[in-house]
Order: C-alpha cells, then structure tokens, then sequence
C-alpha cells in the first residue's frame, strides 16, 4: 500500500458505534482555518464502497445558513448510513451517492455542528464571504492531508442556502486555480438542489408556488404581491401581515418543507 | 423526524470519540442547525446570478435541481430565477424516467441543465433517494437525463 501522512491514518475512523460491517473507509477530523481565532472546521469522508481510488470526490455542503452537513448531508441524503429512532444503532442506505464517488461531508462555517472557534464573537459575524473563503483554505490544506485526491475530478454539492456557499467557493476554486497550470483542487462542476439563488425572482416565484398549489387564497397571493417589494432590505409591515396571514391562517398544520407529507410530531 | 435522531446520536459521548470529535470539549451541545449562526448572519449576496454567469463561461458543468413537493424554496422560484440567466436552450423540456416512472422534467441549456425530482421535498435525497441517485449519475457521467 502506498504511505500516507500520519494526520490521514490519525483521522481514520475505525467502527461507529451501532455500525453495520461496511467494505469502504472512512475518515473525520478537523483542520483549522484560521489560526489566530482559533477556527477549525470537521469534516467526514466516506470513501466509495467500490474502487474508491477511481471515483471522483464530491463535496457536500448544507444551508441554513448554519445547518450541519453530517446531520442533513450525511445522516439524511446521500451518506451511507441513517440513524435508526432510538440513535443507538445505523443502517444502511441502499441509494448512496457513494457507490458514485467519494463523499466529503464538510460542517461550514465554524460554530456548525462540530466545527468550532476559539473566539465567541466570530458567530456572531460571520456570513457568504468569510464561508468560502474559509471552505478554500479548509480544501487546500486537506488535500495535503489527503494528497491522494490532489488532481482527482472534484465535484460541489448542496442544498437550500447552499445555493450560496456552492457556487461561491466554486468561484474561489475557480480563481484560485487560475495561478496553476495544473491545480491541485480538480474542480469539474456543481450541482445545487431547492438552492436560494436571487431574493428577488426567488421570492415571486415562492409565492406563485403557494397560490398554483393551492395553499393561499387568490386573495392572500394578490396581497402579498401588492404590498411586498421583494427587493427592498426590509419588508414593509403591510407585506409582513399579509405573508403572516398566509403562514398563520391558510397554510395549515403542514410541513413547509414537503407539503404532502405528515408534520413530525 | 429523522433530524431528531441525529441530535441523540452525534451527542452520545462514545459516537464523538469514534469520530475524533468535540476534543476541545465545545461548551454547548452538537446541534443539526445553529440558531446563532442564522439570527446573525453578516453579509449575504442578494442574487449569485452573476456568478452562474462568470462559472458557465468558464466551462464547469452546473446542474440544478427542484424538489417539487418543496414550499420553502420551490420550483418556480428556482426556474424564475434562472429564467433570469436568459440561456439559449439546447434539449428542450422532456419528463426524465427512472424504474419506468416520469421521474420529473428536464431541460438543458447552454451550460447548465436543470431538473426536476417528482415527490421530493426541500430534501430531494431523503424524500426520492432512487431518483436522486440517478440524477447523480447522470450528472458525474455529463449525460442526459434518461428519457425512458
């Protein structure tokens, strides 16, 4: 087997506890991103259950913002293994994304999930710019870690407010990358799913889903398209009665989330 | 419900030690969103079409993909917004299948295709996981869409 940095073999998670008997390798740890606060983040690698040395690495990240990726990512959607009710064992999900590539699951920014900082008043400024910018460096300095998905097709992926964080450091990478002739970080693409892209056209579009699904009254959904200017910093508080009306008095007892599937009690 | 069952599991003391987690001992417990992070977020770009814009000239691939039981950030307001982008069609709208289902609908434009996963929620993984997974492959293979 070829050698690998000691941190690598360091990070290797041996066995979850409650896990099933599993063929691919797993990984988690921390790297920091910035010294002087004291900011690290945590992330987790599931390697492919087949030839992992072929497959490409996938990184996945969550929104919120603030929401953890081994917590919706991992545990949720595309990670191996969900957690079963009583969280004291898991089992395995048959449609993983890692029977395609390696899944590195990423808690950003700091102060998510398991990540951290050392400085209290760093969550209570962070946002987009300091997120990429932190997400990059966490990149360059696991690849060191990690040299064997140095060059290796990378892809990003996420969810929600990640619409933000994906094609953000997707651009970082990009403008990184244009100092190499070879670079390291082998960014191929991405792909972003129910992603926040534009407040303004997302928001006409939210409420015209609320009103085609039936879920507002015609009366409710000319309201809000009167009196809400969806590009203003601040909603007016006509606009706010009027999308308060809907939420608290037409949409009913539902998960906003699925529309169609029964609210967890 | 399944988010409740993540808040056991990655707080059990012996699940963090396995994982090399919490060494610093962080002084409040694991949590799957962190309402401090989202009552205080700083700064937030308004429209990250500019840089679909500027990533597309450069050649990556982008995929885009709707859940479409999802209320919070539905279809519509992610195919307003890429309307937006005014991209030239090059596959036109079809339904996509998988297990000899219309799986959802498709297009392809210049540079960025767009999806649609039937029955899927905010979550499209966890709602469609058969579904998904076949968007996946598709999009790592660079390939349409199966359209039967």
């Amino acid at each position: 087997r070829p050698s690998v940095p000691k941190q690598q073999e360091l990070d290797r998670i041996k066995e979850l506890p409650g896990q099933p008997k599993v063929k691919f390798s797993q990984f988690s740890g921390y790297v920091t991103v910035n010294e002087r606060h004291g900011r690290a983040l945590f992330y987790w690698l599931t390697e492919s259950s087949s030839s992992p040395h072929t497959k490409p690495l996938l990184l996945w990240l969550n929104g919120g913002p603030g929401c953890s990726s081994i917590a919706y990512g991992a545990s949720e959607e595309i990670g191996p293994f969900r957690i079963n009710k009583t969280a004291s064992s898991l089992y395995l999900n048959t449609f993983s994304w890692n029977r395609e590539a390696n899944l590195l699951f990423l808690e950003s920014p700091s102060g998510v999930g398991f990540s951290y900082t050392n400085t209290s008043s760093d969550l209570k400024d962070t946002g987009d710019e300091r997120t990429a910018q932190e997400n990059l460096i966490f990149l360059i300095k696991w690849m060191s870690r990690f040299p064997q998905y140095k060059y290796r097709d990378f892809y990003i992926a996420g969810e929600s407010y990640a619409g933000h964080y994906v094609p953000q450091l997707a651009k970082k990478i990009h403008d990184y990358n244009k100092a190499f002739t070879k670079p390291i970080i082998n960014l191929k693409g991405f792909m972003v799913g129910n992603a926040v892209t534009d407040n303004h056209y997302d928001s006409i579009g939210t409420v015209t889903y609320w009103w085609t699904h039936a879920m507002i009254s015609d009366r409710t959904y000319k309201s809000i398209l009167s009196h809400c200017n969806f590009t203003a910093e601040k909603a007016s508080d006509q606009c706010d009665e009027s999308v308060n009306y809907a939420m608290n008095h037409e949409f009913g007892n539902i998960d906003q989330y699925s529309i169609y599937t029964p609210t967890c009690l | 419900c399944t988010e409740s069952y993540a808040e056991k599991y990655y707080n059990r003391a012996d699940v963090q030690r396995a994982f090399h987690a919490n060494l610093t001992r962080i002084p409040y417990k694991w949590t799957a969103c962190s309402d401090v992070l989202i009552k205080n977020w700083r700064d937030s770009d308004s429209s990250v079409l500019p840089i679909y814009k500027e990533l597309i000239t450069a050649g990556l691939r982008i995929w885009v993909f709707s859940g479409d039981t999802d209320s919070v950030v539905p279809v519509t307001a992610t195919r307003f917004s890429l309307s937006h982008l005014n991209l030239p069609v090059k596959t036109r709208w079809y339904p996509w299948y998988s297990g000899k289902q219309v799986a959802g609908w498709t297009e392809e434009y210049k540079g960025l295709t767009f999806a649609t996963v039937r029955g899927a929620g905010h979550e499209v993984p966890l709602f469609q996981p058969k579904r998904a997974l076949v968007l996946f492959r598709s999009f790592l293979a660079g390939k349409k869409l199966p359209k039967s």
